[in-house]
């Protein structure tokens, strides 16, 4: 069973790194591969993937198969060439043997050769790096130089899956933040079939690159390839541990490896088209092939992992490190989990170290729980749709329940007219909430989901059976022009996992020192466990006397231990199941700082945001009574009321209405959406807006007109005086008598002149026709036409000319 | 920006049960050819027609369209071109 070490340096000491055992090669560029070398002194980086510790232990990928799906393989590359294998490889767009890439002058297929040096260039021989798995047979599908059809897809997912052991693929749907698409039937198949029937019965391994649309504010779940139950979602992340830009999160993510971020970060290094060196691979494509050959050492110290198994084994070994995210969170199974990265940074000798004692994991059970599909909810804008289910984990059917999780997938049909307006969380009955789809700025679309599944493995561990909350918000975008409201029409929930414990096979030898006198050791004990310990039994009944617990434990000073099913109120679990010691003023929490508390003790409430706990809400908050939290008040607001209305703004703020909006001195006014005060227009004081029209006030020489300014009373209005109680005078235009065309006073005994028809006798305007026959309506008619001022009507004047014409 | 439309070929996916000559006979009958197996999908073929256009909007409609009415194919799609970028 002894597995040789790499051949170490033959080069000049001053080559060497500085501890004495590490390997060397002379490939051009292995002293750039940082990501490599992390533990020594020179490239030293904060968190390792410990390559190099699998390497130690003999594990280089040696008989496993590796083959890129991309647009070509350079086999000829002399990096390439010692590990390529024909039968690992295909060209699908030209239907031949032959996966070399298309050459032309912008070089466009080199995308497959580069993924494929990071998994296996060789090592050693001189020439630009070494791959990860550098003894691992490494082919290339040609499938992406071309039209790119489901069967196409189909054909290369599905390439000799008795020979090939992983299919990476570093590409996927557009990452322009508003497609949503997956792979169709073929594909499909090729998935199920693969993970059925492949690498003889043990499952193909898939591994996806997660989308690269950070800057489109894309979100992976609407990715059918990375969000499929069948791949393992990579990440990446910078050598700072800071999220790249490119980064997309979603919940379908499980893992993540090094690539290159910013400027500053150092780059990854590959084989390039044209047997050449670059470092110019980038994105997510770079972190896929990387995964990609750590699975491929973890599959050679254990040939007979299943597809489950190696998930399984990634999901236990990852590690959050120094890796940045804000929503770093850990599950009730105790695994440290985020958005951005999923389980954390691979660690290749913990998935060597893990594999080579790995007993399978149980047989998946899959069971289907309908929620809602009777009756549609309707999503209005700015709300929150919550519907609750409560699951079994179909605890009646021995052939399907799930007990322990793995994936879960919720199926969902929504109708919206706004897609990227739509946000959806899903909380397990552990309370770990999962973001299945955040709002997608891009996102116009009408069509909604269909039968669209979301995945998560956040929930890895936890129990099935309980209340899972699906929450859908709707956050209309200034760009949605209807506020038409959404429908859910139905969703339902989809758990995977196994109804025995995934680990309580795993079989832990007990180390016995035959150096030590048998009287050294105490009798031992053979009575019933406590139902806290594992199955590496106990000394005792208690459950201080497990020698491993089953959930977590809780650690005295004098160093003895106890097991128990859940850490009690003011401890938390940590990633080595110990339940720890929160603040002081929290009741339950996340860390042991004081900012991780996630309630408070009674007395305190939660300051939302910042996760601490104080005795009162400071300004700018306000107490939620239901929840005991510390909620802000609104924007500008100072302080606020118990049902968060504003009662007093910031400084340079004021009261309006509710809201706090910015005090303009005079003559300007604020504008909301340049949130700056803008200039009124020159005809007044004070205004609530642009243009004349807005003015409340006049400036000095306008006067008011109706809604404007004017520096001079319009034809129809006169000038009008009104001293106010403070003894100023206000002069402004009011109009006319309608009987007057201009007048200087009010009434109709103030007319200067007159409408056509009318002349002006002593500041009255008459009707100034000749009145020629008497006509048939003179008389009472016209007498009430006249006193109803209606002699003015053209018509009317006509018919009642002479009564019209009378004073009075 | 790209196409949004759906851009069908002259390629199609077929399952047909009963082995590779029952799919030879009907690839015959309405004209297509049979590239083969798809990968390592049982009872799937590649059919091909050369007479209908090699990309077009609308998927094609003709004679050879009543393959689907054959009892021995049980499912049969016109490929559609995706749209695929490498990250």
């Amino acid at each position: 069973d002894y597995k040789p070490v790499p051949p170490l340096s033959q080069t000049s000491p001053a080559q060497n790194s500085v501890a004495q055992n590490n390997i060397f090669y002379n490939d051009a560029k292995w002293s750039s591969m940082w990501y490599i070398h992390c533990s020594d002194d020179v490239h030293n980086c904060q968190s390792d993937m410990n390559i190099m510790g699998a390497w130690k232990r003999g594990y280089t990928g040696k008989d496993v198969v590796v083959t890129i799906l991309d647009d070509g393989i350079e086999r000829t590359h002399p990096d390439l060439s010692q590990n390529y294998d024909p039968q690992a490889s295909y060209d699908v767009n030209s239907n031949d043997l032959d996966p070399m890439p298309r050459y032309d002058a912008t070089n466009e297929n080199k995308h497959g050769t580069r993924c494929a040096g990071e998994v296996a260039a060789a090592a050693n021989n001189s020439h630009c790096i070494v791959g990860i798995a550098y003894n691992a047979r490494i082919g290339g599908v040609r499938m992406l130089d071309g039209d790119v059809t489901d069967m196409v897809e189909a054909r290369s997912l599905s390439l000799n899956p008795q020979h090939i052991d992983i299919y990476s693929a570093s590409w996927g749907p557009d990452d322009d933040g508003k497609t949503v698409d997956g792979p169709a039937t073929l594909a499909r198949q090729a998935f199920e079939n693969g993970i059925r029937m492949g690498r003889k019965g043990r499952g193909s391994v898939f591994v996806w690159a997660s989308g690269n649309g950070g800057r489109s504010r894309d979100h992976c779940s609407c990715d059918g390839y990375t969000n499929s139950i069948y791949t393992i979602s990579i990440s990446s992340t910078a050598e700072s541990g800071r999220k790249p830009w490119y980064l997309e999160e979603c919940s379908s993510t499980l893992t993540t490896t090094y690539s290159s971020g910013e400027n500053y970060d150092r780059k990854i290094i590959t084989t390039d088209l044209r047997h050449r060196c670059t470092d110019s691979h980038t994105g997510t494509s770079a972190s896929a092939p990387m995964a990609a050959a750590i699975i491929a050492l973890a599959l050679e110290a254990n040939p007979s992992l299943t597809w489950r198994d190696v998930q399984h084994i990634i999901v236990k070994t990852s590690r959050a490190g120094h890796l940045s995210a804000s929503d770093w969170k850990t599950n009730a199974a105790g695994y440290n989990v985020s958005h951005l990265y999923g389980f954390g940074l691979m660690d290749a000798e913990a998935m060597v170290k893990e594999a080579e004692q790995w007993k399978q994991v149980p047989a998946q059970h899959v069971c289907v729980e309908t929620a809602d599909r009777q009756i549609s909810r309707t999503i209005r804008p700015e709300h929150l749709v919550r519907s609750v289910y409560k699951a079994t984990g179909c605890s009646d059917n021995a052939n399907l329940k799930v007990i322990y999780l793995e994936h879960v997938v919720v199926r969902i049909t929504i109708t919206h007219p706004r897609r990227g307006d739509l946000s959806i969380n899903l909380t397990s009955p552990s309370g770990t909430k999962s973001q299945l789809l955040a709002n997608r700025l891009f996102d116009h679309s009408m069509e909604g989901f269909k039968n669209w599944e979301f995945m998560t493995t956040h929930c890895w561990g936890e129990k099935a059976a309980g209340d899972w909350i699906l929450e859908i918000y709707d956050t209309p975008s200034q760009l949605r022009s209807q506020k038409v409201p959404g429908k859910l029409k139905e969703w339902s929930l989809v758990l995977y996992g196994t109804s025995v414990h995934p680990y309580s096979t795993q079989q832990k030898d007990r180390f016995i020192d035959p150096l030590q006198p048998e009287d050294e050791f105490t009798e031992e004990y053979n009575g019933p466990c406590d139902t806290e310990c594992n199955e590496n039994g106990c000394e005792g009944p208690g459950p201080h006397h497990c020698i491993n617990c089953l959930h977590y434990f809780l650690k005295f000073k004098n160093n003895t231990r106890m097991c128990v099913s859940e850490c009690p109120s003011g401890f938390f679990r940590d990633d080595r199941k110990r339940c720890k010691k929160c603040s002081s003023m929290c009741e339950t929490c996340v860390g042991s700082r004081s900012d991780q508390c996630m309630s408070c003790r009674t007395g305190y409430h939660l300051i939302e945001g910042s996760n601490t706990c104080a005795v009162s809400c400071a300004d700018g908050f306000y107490l939620d009574s239901d929840s005991n939290i510390c909620r802000r008040c609104q924007e500008n607001c100072r302080r606020c009321s118990a049902s968060n209305v504003c009662t007093e703004c910031k400084p340079g703020m004021s009261l309006q209405g509710h809201k706090c909006q910015m005090t303009c001195n005079p003559g300007t006014y604020f504008n909301g959406h340049r949130r700056t005060c803008e200039l009124c227009h020159r005809a007044c004081a004070t205004c609530a807006g642009t243009g004349i029209e807005a003015c409340t006030k006049c400036a000095d020489g306008y006067l008011l007109e109706d809604w404007r300014c004017v520096l001079t009373c319009s034809p129809g209005y006169y000038l009008s005086e009104l001293t106010s109680d403070n003894g100023q005078v206000q002069r402004f235009c009011k109009k006319c008598d309608n009987s007057c065309f201009e007048c200087l006073g009010p009434g109709e005994l103030n007319c200067s002149s007159c409408n056509s028809g009318y002349n002006l006798e002593a500041g009255t305007c008459v009707v100034s026709t000749v009145c020629k026959d008497e006509s048939w309506a003179e008389g009472g008619f016209c007498v009430l036409v006249k006193k109803n001022n209606l002699c003015q009507r053209r018509v009317l004047q006509q018919l009642c000319c002479r009564t019209c014409s009378q004073k009075g | 920006p790209p196409c949004k439309a759906r851009l069908y070929t002259n390629h199609w996916a077929v399952r047909i049960a009963g082995g590779p000559e029952v799919a030879d006979r009907i690839a015959e009958k309405y004209g297509y050819r049979n590239m083969g197996q798809i990968g390592d999908l049982k009872d799937h073929y590649h059919f091909f027609h050369s007479r209908t256009i090699k990309r077009s909007t609308l998927s094609s409609r003709g004679r050879h369209s009543f393959i689907s009415m054959e009892p021995k194919v049980e499912w049969i799609e016109q490929q559609v071109v995706k749209r695929r970028i490498k990250r």
